[in-house]
């Protein structure tokens, strides 16, 4: 998946 | 999480605690540039205003909002408490020539067209090249003290790492963001010609200095 819904990186 | 996004992470937060601390002990924002902290102050609220809605982990909430407490501690150092020793005639990079253009962008190239996204998405095209005011208001004064190059090494390395922690991410999980990767790479070259300077003279124990 490009760019997931949530962003999980700082 | 892997281990080049935790060297990342830990090199980001080792450049803003430098900062901090430098502003701090020598009680002096010289050849600091503002501008730039006010826009990494801008690129860390449009990003993490989903702090208290959308919990990632512990390490995540408490990186975030370091990140927040320091950004915010440093602007508040540079334009109040030590505002006196704060070269405003060399840091003119005009702000408005960098978040128009970034906010626009944000608009027309994103992955979800919602306040929240199109927010974080200004904030990752606004971090690329938040960096220029401090790097132009080096060009003008030719030079940088040690310490804000170890500052700028340790932020230029952060996103690098990053990098190769998107890399690594999209050989193991397939994952990959293609808006974060190319902003990504973008801020990475802005620092090129730093790093070879920094490499060059900075590590060998010279001072800083650009050819005028």
């Amino acid at each position: 998946p490009s760019g997931g819904e949530t962003h999980d990186e700082l | 999480m892997n281990i080049f996004r935790l060297l990342g992470d830990l090199s980001h937060l080792l450049a803003i605690i430098i900062l901090l601390l430098k502003i701090w002990r020598t009680r002096s924002c010289a050849g600091v540039s503002g501008k730039s902290q006010i826009l990494f102050a801008l690129v860390f609220t449009t990003r993490y205003l989903d702090l208290f809605t959308n919990f990632i982990s512990m390490y995540n909430s408490a990186m975030k909002l370091i990140y927040l407490v320091c950004s915010y501690a440093t602007v508040f150092l540079m334009y109040f408490k030590f505002k006196a020793t704060y070269d405003s005639n060399h840091d003119t990079f005009r702000m408005e020539f960098l978040v128009v253009p970034v906010g626009g962008l944000a608009f027309l190239v994103n992955h979800d067209f919602t306040p929240l996204e199109i927010l974080w998405t200004f904030s990752i095209y606004l971090e690329a090249v938040a960096i220029l005011p401090q790097l132009f208001m080096i060009s003008k004064t030719g030079e940088a003290e040690t310490i804000t190059s170890h500052y700028l090494f340790a932020l230029g390395s952060y996103r690098a790492l990053y990098i190769v922690n998107w890399v690594f991410r999209f050989y193991t999980e397939g994952f990959f963001d293609l808006i974060a990767i190319v902003a990504g790479c973008v801020q990475t070259i802005l620092y090129c010609d730093f790093f070879y300077l920094y490499i060059t003279k900075v590590l060998k124990g010279k001072q800083l200095t650009l050819p005028a």
